[in-house]
C-alpha cells in the first residue's frame, strides 16, 4: 500500500 | 473509521465547541492565543483545498467544512476581541511557518510525473499543513505559561487537542497493521505534535486536576 495511498484523514 | 480515529475526530471536535463556549459565553478572549488560532485556519485552507477536488465522504465533507468555518470565526472574535488583553501573544510565528513552508517544498508526496503542477501544489500544501499544525499549537503553549489564571476552559480545550492527537497515532499503528496505510509525513509530524502535547498535560494536571474540588 503506502506510496499514494489516499489522504482520507482529517 | 475505526475506534481510535473516530474517537480522535470527535475529540477534535470538543475542542472547537469548548473554544467557542468560552468566547461566547466569557465574552473574552484572554488567554486565547489569535496566533495560534490564525494558524490552525491557515492549516485548514492549506490542506483541505482537496474539498475542492477529492470527495472522500460526507463525514470527511462536512468535518473539513465546519473546522475551516469554526477556526476563521475563532480568529474574527479574537481578532475584533475589544477586552483583549493578550500582551503575552509574543511568539514570533515566522520561525515556525517559514521552516514549515522550506520543509514542505522539500520533503513531500508530490508526483511530478503525474499529475498537473496544480496537484503537486496542492501536496506542497498539505505537507506543509501538516507541519504547521505539528508546531501551530507552541504560542498558546507560551501564553499558558506566562499567564497564571488560566481559566479552565482554555484547559480542556488544550486537553481536547492533545487526546485527539494521542488517538491519532492509535489510529496511525492500527491502520499500519490492518490496511497497510501510512504517511511518513504525517506520522513523524504527528509523533512530534503529540509530544509538544506531553509539555502541556504536565501543567494541566498541575494547574487543573489537583485544584478539582473533591
Amino acid at each position: 500500500a503506502a506510496e499514494g495511498a489516499a489522504k482520507d484523514e482529517l | 473509521m475505526n475506534i481510535f480515529r473516530f474517537v480522535g475526530d470527535m475529540s477534535h471536535l470538543a475542542s472547537f465547541f469548548l473554544l467557542l463556549a468560552k468566547l461566547i459565553y466569557t465574552k473574552s478572549s484572554t488567554g486565547v492565543s489569535l496566533k495560534t488560532q490564525a494558524l490552525y485556519l491557515t492549516v485548514f485552507v492549506c490542506r483541505y483545498l482537496d474539498l475542492l477536488v477529492a470527495f472522500v465522504s460526507w463525514y470527511n465533507e462536512l468535518m473539513k467544512i465546519f473546522f475551516i468555518a469554526a477556526s476563521a470565526y475563532i480568529v474574527y472574535v479574537v481578532a475584533t476581541s475589544t477586552r483583549n488583553s493578550n500582551a503575552s501573544d509574543t511568539y514570533r510565528v515566522e520561525f515556525l511557518v517559514i521552516p514549515a513552508l522550506v520543509l514542505a517544498c522539500f520533503v513531500n508526496e508530490t508526483h511530478w510525473s503525474k499529475g498537473g503542477w496544480s496537484l503537486n501544489v496542492m501536496e506542497i500544501l498539505w505537507a506543509f499543513s501538516i507541519y504547521l499544525e505539528a508546531v501551530a499549537v507552541l504560542p498558546q503553549l507560551k501564553m499558558l505559561h506566562q499567564l497564571e489564571d488560566t481559566t479552565n476552559i482554555t484547559m480542556h480545550y488544550m486537553a481536547s487537542l492533545g487526546i485527539y492527537r494521542a488517538f491519532y497515532l492509535l489510529n496511525w499503528v492500527y491502520r499500519l497493521y490492518y490496511e497497510g496505510y501510512w504517511h511518513p509525513i504525517a506520522v513523524v509530524a504527528g509523533i512530534v505534535q503529540t509530544l509538544l502535547y506531553a509539555d502541556f498535560f504536565i501543567l494541566y494536571y498541575q494547574s487543573v486536576l489537583l485544584r478539582l474540588p473533591s
